[in-house]
């Protein structure tokens, strides 16, 4: 059980000219980092029962119908702008979701970090392929101090038209063959070029 | 040794020199002559018993009289182009380096810069900015939001309640940039969106420009009684990481937008499924 307050706290702490600003002395700079990050990581737990309550409401009662993993749990990545995530990097296999914040539609540019230069496919929720691109991680992002990650690659498709304060989640999975029926992708929409 | 063209000539096209800079860009029906650079000023270091003396610290912002200099003056340039973003990937330095973005669907550009850690082995403070350069004609005029809600007019060497007299010509002019910075004539108007609060400012027509990383080697005697002098992993300096996004020519409502787009940026969450087949997550 998550606490929300944490991160409450935490941004009601960061009101301070301080915070805004960048005046406080170094040792407060790490505090302020150190309770923010608690307060996301409090978060996380929050999210992560919401999505299970609402992906998988039903499924997780009845024995005839799988569920989600449940030893996993959804995380967030915030080392994301430096290119490293290690759900993105260890698993052949996961999901993301995508949570839009504003009262509009929006599309946004996801940008996994990967480590090789493989078939990615990326499913939306009715199964159909997106359009993906590989791009390769710029030496400079590779090279900052602290930054522990393999990710040589980008990979890049577009969360087109989430829904106003709403979420849509896709299917990553590196070279996924699907059971049962073939879905009818359109063939000039499925491109991949490294 | 060739101009490098992102996009297409429908919605948006840049041209960058052989270095990475941007040279031009075309946004829909309007061409502006856009250049880029990267720079630093000096922080100015003393004793700080005078006004005179004053250092460059956290609380201000106090370069030497000095131009400030480039930094971005040679690069090591990579161009990948796809379906979805076409990028060129510039490496100036150890410590400078940018990626330009054009995503298919977008009318903006994306600048994303990594500066740092600031070297300090010469004893002397940094103040990183970045410059950009067009032709049009801003007479003295910008605009800065105001904690990301109203558009405020700043006018150069000008406040609007008092004659003014500036006796630093560069801080004096400096202002909050919280989500955006723009500048505008007759016909054309060019904005930069940033992620995050910067200073900047319209030091000459046609310029913008905003300072994305600093380090100091003074305290300012405002109260903070230490220097801003970062050091992260390992005990060297801190590495900033962040992006610009730079319209033209648009309707302003595409820039108050993207401004929303950027600032309150979707989130995303990952969920590892060893497991789980797509039918079966479906």
């Amino acid at each position: 059980r998550g606490d929300l307050n944490a991160l409450r706290s935490a941004m009601g702490v960061m009101q301070h000219h301080d915070a805004i600003t960048g005046t406080e002395k170094q040792l407060v700079a790490f505090d302020y980092a150190r309770i923010l990050s608690q307060g996301m990581a409090e978060c996380e737990i929050v999210v992560d029962a919401a999505l299970r309550k609402i992906i998988a409401p039903k499924t997780a009662d009845t024995e005839d119908q799988p569920k989600l993993d449940d030893e996993f749990k959804t995380v967030t990545c915030p080392l994301l702008n430096v290119s490293q995530c290690a759900t993105t990097e260890e698993n052949k296999s996961f999901v993301v979701t995508v949570y839009n914040p504003l009262s509009k539609p929006v599309t946004h540019y996801v940008r996994l970090p990967v480590i090789d230069n493989a078939n990615y496919t990326v499913l939306c929720p009715m199964g159909k392929k997106q359009v993906t691109q590989l791009v390769p991680i710029s030496d400079a992002v590779k090279r900052i101090p602290g930054r522990a990650s393999k990710a040589e690659f980008e990979l890049v498709f577009r969360a087109k038209n989430l829904p106003p304060l709403g979420f849509r989640s896709y299917y990553v999975s590196q070279d996924a063959k699907l059971d049962g029926e073939e879905h009818d992708y359109t063939g000039g929409q499925v491109r991949r070029e490294p | 040794a060739e101009n490098i063209v992102l996009g297409d000539h429908m919605s948006l096209s840049l041209t960058l020199n052989e270095n990475g800079e941007l040279s031009s860009a075309t946004f829909g029906e309007k061409t502006i002559k856009l250049s880029q650079g990267i720079y630093y000023y000096s922080g100015a270091a003393g004793n700080n018993e005078e006004f005179k003396n004053r250092s460059s610290g956290a609380y201000i912002f106090r370069p030497t009289p000095a131009q400030p200099i480039l930094l971005s003056a040679k690069g090591e340039v990579k161009q990948y182009k796809g379906p979805i973003v076409e990028e060129v990937q510039v490496i100036y330095s150890n410590w400078v380096s940018q990626t330009i973005r054009r995503y298919t669907d977008e009318e903006y550009v994306e600048v994303n810069w990594i500066v740092g850690p600031i070297p300090i082995d010469d004893n002397v403070g940094k103040e990183i900015i970045i410059r950009y350069e067009s032709d049009i004609k801003s007479n003295g005029v910008f605009y800065t939001d105001s904690n990301g809600r109203e558009t405020l007019k700043r006018v150069r060497d000008f406040r609007p309640t008092w004659k003014l007299e500036l006796a630093e010509k560069i801080s004096g002019n400096y202002y909050p940039v919280t989500s955006r910075i723009s500048i505008k004539d007759e016909k054309n108007q060019f904005s930069v969106l940033t992620d995050r609060a910067q200073g900047g400012s319209s030091l000459n027509d046609g310029q913008i420009e905003l300072m994305v990383h600093r380090r100091l080697l003074h305290d300012d005697a405002f109260g903070v009684g230490e220097a801003l002098n970062e050091t992260a992993y390992g005990g060297v300096g801190l590495v900033a990481v962040g992006s610009h996004y730079l319209t033209a020519g648009g309707r302003p409502a595409t820039d108050k937008f993207l401004a929303h787009r950027k600032l309150m940026d979707s989130w995303m969450f990952f969920t590892p499924t060893p497991t789980t087949t797509f039918q079966q997550w479906q």
